[in-house]
């Protein structure tokens, strides 16, 4: 046994050579991965969770008074600008935020009585088209910050920076009895309860609306609106440098829910505030306040539902809630 | 300000567009 050994080791003597040969090589293609991986990550810059707020970061921002700011803002932007500086006030506004004017209904900056006026300018008809053959369809101008499915009742505001579906939408949202003491649910359980159709899928999608962008809202589908529930909340930036660093920034700002029901089963559209920007309006809606002052909890509500009585609408017999076709005005996002 | 469209639709579906891209009212957003 011994001498096989002997010889066997003998006939291995040049195998090392190209062994080691190809380990080295190995290795080289290895450093070259290695290499890339690190160059990948500086130009990507850090990881979401490296970037994130921590928990003192975000009392100190929630400490500063933006809801105070922003209603002072609004009061000043009420204030009808005389008419000879209307003109370089607006275009000054204009310029700064790339508004395209001639696309308003009104391109004679005068006619504005103020910048809140202006902000919530109207469109001349036909310049937004609305795609006829698609049932879904953008309800405003503005920039996606992310879209997909809802996973287990988490969302994300920008790629890998996540949010609840039960703290955006709240307890009870959907057929589910409410209590007083309705608590959270986990967030597996919080989706399930949605009661999605077999063969269907929730699904999201983020779009951010820039300062020098059209602000009203339209609705993006046929559907029928059979809830609002107003969140009163801080009113940080949700621009996306501030979504990418504050996690769950959605559930934090004030923000109103339209829910309902579309061709295939649940839908719901929320208009969420921001900074100088906290107000917000309903067309079919007069009851709704935002931005309001007094303090407020977190996670706290109004819920309003639309029946025929406060529909207009619908005709007798409808169903309750209030019917929008695609295209349509909904709301606005107004100074203040 | 922000818009959030949260929905049911088929598992099929597909949006029409890219995280960042730009779009404007009434642009189609998804295969449907």
């Amino acid at each position: 046994i011994g001498a096989a050994f002997m010889n066997y080791c003998k006939t291995l003597k040049w195998t090392p050579i190209p062994l080691g040969v190809g380990f080295a090589y190995i290795c080289y293609l290895q450093y070259g991965h290695i290499k890339k991986r690190e160059k990948r990550k500086q130009l990507k810059g850090v990881t979401p969770e490296e970037g994130l707020a921590s928990p003192w970061q975000i009392n100190v921002y929630k400490a500063l008074p933006f809801r105070f700011t922003s209603r002072l803002w609004g009061q000043v932007n009420s204030l009808d600008v005389p008419h000879m500086l209307r003109k370089p006030i607006y275009g000054l506004y204009a310029r700064l935020f790339n508004c395209n004017v001639s696309e308003a209904l009104v391109e004679d900056l005068t006619w504005y009585q103020n910048l809140s006026d202006f902000f919530r300018r109207e469109l001349k008809p036909g310049v937004r088209p609305v795609e006829q053959t698609r049932s879904l369809v953008s309800p405003c101008d503005g920039k996606v910050l992310h879209f997909g499915k809802v996973e287990k009742g988490w969302m994300e505001q920008v790629k890998g920076v996540t949010y609840t579906l039960q703290g955006f939408l709240g307890p009870s949202i959907r057929g589910q009895p409410h209590t007083e003491t309705t608590s959270e649910i986990p967030e597996h359980d919080y989706q399930t309860s949605l009661s999605i159709r077999p063969g269907n899928s929730l699904y999201q999608c983020v779009i951010y609306l820039a300062p020098g962008d059209y602000h009203r809202f339209h609705s993006p589908t046929d559907w029928t609106i059979n809830h609002r529930r107003h969140f009163p909340g801080l009113l940080f930036s949700v621009n996306p440098g501030v979504a990418r660093w504050i996690r769950g920034l959605f559930n934090m700002n004030e923000r109103v829910v339209l829910h309902g029901e579309w061709e295939h089963g649940f839908f719901s559209m929320t208009a969420v505030g921001a900074t100088n920007v906290g107000s917000i309006g309903i067309y079919f809606d007069e009851d709704l306040r935002t931005n309001v002052p007094g303090r407020f909890k977190t996670g706290e509500y109004y819920d309003h539902h639309y029946n025929q009585s406060s529909n207009n609408n619908t005709k007798d017999n409808a169903p309750e809630g209030v019917q929008v076709v695609k295209g349509e005005g909904v709301g606005e996002f107004n100074l203040g | 300000s922000t818009i959030v469209l949260i929905f049911e639709a088929p598992k099929d579906f597909e949006f029409s567009f890219k995280p960042g891209e730009k779009i404007r009212l009434g642009e189609g957003i998804s295969s449907l």
